[in-house]
């Protein structure tokens, strides 16, 4: 199946989000 | 939406009562979100009292080598000197945990079960459970991409022992498997 990847520059992004 | 499902648990060391019963699991995610929802609201690993352990592993699996996709692997550990917690246990804690969700490993991923923080007055560890100790080619690529993702100093080594290794020994340390 698909996998579904992240980089450390996205998830942290993430935690700063609205 | 993560690609799978985490559980994070928590291990308070209270001599009463027995190893099992002293590992409870607090909650399980499947979002960037919700992981996020959680770190803010327990504390930083520099914050435990010592003899305290989070372990965040996929959901299914249990932080124990007992368990069957635990039970024939090892670990990629990381021990950090007293004086480190201070300065790198919560920031390499924050990477181990964000490798482990993003699944920053590549093919290998689904070889990686979770990773254990150690609070430990001796001095703290990190460790990266993966599924097959014998799977050279899986568990060497793990520990290369940990290592670069932790920032660790080309200087520095981390070891991999098997589990069942470390199951029979119950003071000095395992034999490395492999180091990178």
């Amino acid at each position: 199946g698909t996998r579904i990847i992240y980089d450390r520059k996205f998830l942290m992004e993430c935690r700063n989000s609205p | 939406p993560l690609m799978t499902s985490w559980a994070l648990w928590f291990f308070k060391n209270e001599r009463s009562r027995a190893w099992r019963e002293n590992l409870q699991m607090v909650t399980r995610f499947d979002t960037v979100e919700d992981f996020w929802a959680l770190y803010n609201n327990i504390k930083l690993p520099s914050k435990l009292s010592p003899g305290c352990d989070y372990a965040l592993f996929r959901d299914g699996i249990e932080p124990m080598w007992e368990d069957s996709s635990n039970k024939r692997g090892g670990r990629w550990l990381v021990s950090l000197a007293k004086q480190l917690r201070h300065l790198d246990l919560d920031r390499l804690w924050l990477d181990t945990m964000l490798c482990l969700i993003g699944e920053g490993f590549g093919d290998y991923g689904p070889d990686v079960c979770g990773a254990v923080v150690n609070i430990r007055t001796k001095g703290d560890k990190i460790a990266l459970w993966t599924r097959e100790a014998d799977s050279q080619a899986s568990v060497m690529h793990i520990g290369r991409v940990y290592k670069e993702r932790l920032g660790l100093s080309m200087k520095a080594t981390i070891g991999y022992q098997a589990h069942a290794d470390t199951a029979t020994k119950s003071n000095s340390l395992a034999r490395n498997k492999f180091v990178v």
